[in-house]
């Protein structure tokens, strides 16, 4: 899956 | 950002406000395992090295909660190590931190989403955030008791991840976002907390203090 691996999280 | 999410920063945020709290009224870091203090300004560091690396000048409430938990986490640091290092118990903080630091990167290098420096440092930090409370815990398995206060910051730091899970259903459901890693660390970093969460509802609630089975 290519969600983008976002690092949003504290 | 979801409730559950923002609940769960603000027990964070609460949880070091009434550890630096406790500390500072008392003057005293008794029952406070310093270890574990080290290793949650470990992963802090670990985490937000991008902080560190490209400091976007863009202020946004992130960056500043990220540089508010690196500072509160060193200053705690200091006050238990150097401050009032007198009262500092270290015979009872006798987990030996090694045992979690080795296994977390050592886990870090072999489970990641991508074998790349901030990834690894990124994934050593959730892994070891999920054991770094077991200094803590174990200290007051020694000592056999835990100050109100002491229980208190336990469970706001034991919530904030609770509430995480819940941010991470959430989010799986509406956003379709799921982080494994982060997850299953976060499933296993609340488990440890179980028992005491236990003790803190049948007897902190009822105005008594935790005292354990000697």
């Amino acid at each position: 899956d290519c969600r983008k691996q976002t690092k949003d999280e504290l | 950002m979801n409730i559950f999410r923002l609940f769960g920063d603000l027990s964070h945020l609460a949880a070091i406000a009434i550890l630096l709290l406790k500390i500072w009224k008392t003057r005293s870091c008794a029952g406070v395992s310093g270890k574990t203090q080290l290793l949650f300004a470990v992963c802090f560091i670990t985490r937000y090295i991008d902080l560190f690396l490209h400091f976007v000048s863009l202020y946004n409430t992130e960056k500043v909660m990220k540089l508010i938990y690196i500072s509160a986490s060193v200053f705690t640091c200091y006050l238990i190590f150097f401050k009032f290092k007198a009262t500092y118990d270290g015979n009872h903080d006798s987990m030996r931190a090694e045992f979690l630091i080795v296994p977390a990167a050592g886990l870090a290098c072999l489970i990641n989403t991508k074998f790349d420096a901030i990834e690894i440092l990124w994934t050593f930090s959730i892994y070891l955030e999920a054991v770094a409370i077991l200094p803590q815990l174990f200290l007051i398995s020694k000592t056999g008791e835990a100050e109100t206060i002491t229980s208190h910051y336990l469970f706001a730091q034991g919530s904030y991840r609770a509430l995480y899970i819940l941010n991470w259903i959430y989010r799986y459901h509406y956003e379709s976002h799921v982080d494994t890693i982060a997850i299953v660390a976060g499933v296993v970093q609340t488990i440890l907390y179980c028992d005491f969460f236990y003790l803190y509802i049948t007897k902190v609630v009822k105005g008594q203090k935790i005292v354990l089975p000697a």
